[in-house]
Parts: C-alpha cells; sequence; structure tokens
C-alpha cells in the first residue's frame, strides 16, 4: 500500500497493462504510461493508496477537495465503471479516452447524455434539468430568477422533447446536440491529443519505470 | 436569451476536466 515509487516497478491497485489499454482506448502506449504517470499523482494527493477517490478527484480539478459540485460528482460516477466508490486506473483511462480529440462523437454524445441523466432513468427528465440548472447557479456566481430558469428550461425542452412527454431520451438527445455541436464542447480535452508532448515529466519518469 | 438549458450548465467548471492536467502552482 501507499504511494507507489518511481524506482520500483510496483504498480497500483487495478493497474492494467498499457498495451492492453492503448488497444481498447485512443491511446497509444506511451500516451497510457504518461496517463499512469498523472494517475499516480492524484490517486496518492489525499488517501495514499493507488486510487482515486472523490475527494481526490475534486481537489485535482478546483484546488480543493471541499468543493462541491454535483457535475464533479456525475462525472467521478461515470469513470466509477465498477461502482465501488473509487477510480482505478483501467477505469480511468477507458473514461478519459473518450475525451480524446479522436474518440467517436457517437460515445461524447452518450456519455454526455448519462452525465445528465442525473438520476439514470434513461431520460433526461424536466425536473432533473431543472434542478440541474439551480444546483449550477448555487455552486456558482451566476444569479437568475425563478421566473428565467423556467423559461430557459421551457425553450429547452420546445426544441429538444421532439415527442412533447416531458422528457429527452438518447435519440431526442443525439437530434439536439447534432443542432447544437457546442454541447459537446467540454467532451474534447485537446490536452490530450498528444499527452506525451504536452507532459515530457511524465514520459522522462515512465521511461525509468516501465521499460 | 438564446442559451438553453445545457449550455448554461456546460458552463460549469465541474464539466471542465482540463483542471486534471494543470500542474498545481
Amino acid at each position: 500500500m501507499g504511494c507507489i515509487s518511481s524506482k520500483h516497478i510496483k504498480h497500483t491497485p487495478g493497474y492494467e497493462e498499457p498495451n492492453i489499454l492503448a488497444s481498447e482506448t485512443c491511446f497509444t502506449v506511451n500516451e497510457v504510461q504518461a496517463l499512469y504517470e498523472l494517475f499516480k499523482k492524484i490517486s496518492c494527493s489525499i488517501i495514499k493508496d493507488g486510487l482515486i477517490h472523490k475527494e481526490e478527484f475534486q481537489l485535482a480539478l478546483f484546488r480543493n477537495s471541499n468543493n462541491k459540485n454535483l457535475f464533479a460528482d456525475r462525472v467521478f460516477d461515470l469513470f466509477d465503471i465498477k461502482r465501488n466508490g473509487v477510480i482505478e486506473f483501467g477505469e480511468f483511462v477507458r473514461s478519459l479516452s473518450v475525451f480524446h480529440p479522436g474518440a467517436p462523437t457517437a460515445d461524447k454524445i452518450a456519455f454526455a447524455f448519462r452525465l445528465y441523466d442525473l438520476r439514470q432513468t434513461g431520460c433526461i427528465e424536466r425536473d432533473e434539468l431543472k434542478e440541474m440548472v439551480l444546483a449550477l447557479l448555487k455552486e456558482s456566481d451566476l444569479t437568475l430568477s425563478d421566473d428565467v430558469v423556467e423559461q430557459i428550461v421551457e425553450k429547452t425542452f420546445r426544441e429538444a422533447d421532439a415527442k412533447g412527454d416531458g422528457r429527452i431520451d438518447l435519440d431526442e438527445w443525439k437530434d439536439f446536440v447534432a443542432k447544437n455541436p457546442s454541447l459537446l464542447k467540454n467532451m474534447t480535452l485537446p490536452y490530450l491529443k498528444d499527452i506525451t508532448l504536452a507532459f515530457p515529466s511524465f514520459v522522462t519518469n515512465t521511461e525509468e519505470v516501465d521499460v | 436569451s438564446q442559451m438553453n438549458a445545457f449550455d448554461i450548465i456546460s458552463m460549469s467548471t465541474g464539466f471542465d476536466l482540463s483542471g486534471l492536467f494543470e500542474e498545481p502552482d
């Protein structure tokens, strides 16, 4: 247990081989190795067990582990594929692969849909959407009256809920995103295109450890 | 407003994962 020294080939719990992860994702083996350095850093930031806990995820995102954020919570839950409360290395790489510039748009659309499907009912419901907008406003410095929020949600449903049943299903979501491609902006992280160049120190370290 | 509810939500920092890749100060 504990943080893994870069001088020993001893991996974090749930470690998966970079060549296997590379074959299943948009990353090369070198990029997976660079992500492993990032993973080790995040997963040992608070609880030194080589697994990313929610507090560590939020610390990495916000530099503050107490910063409550509905979407950081949701993203963490989606990364935690096994639903055991922590993110293992393989989960980290597979989930980040969806955010790769080269990942299929369909994967990005599906991930964003699951993110917004707060209660995991298979649809984005009207009150769910309003709840998300209100939570965001509460967590940020933005202020909008309840009337304005209601109008925005109403307008969004007029445009997105083609069947008019008060719920946005995956097909409706796909059509809505096609008309509003900016909704996928956050689903692509340019950093991932060549993470080994963006973080050369990671590559130096991984060459020592993993070759 | 021309923005829809999802535009507003996507402005949330929690939906922007770029912080994961930034070195701490």
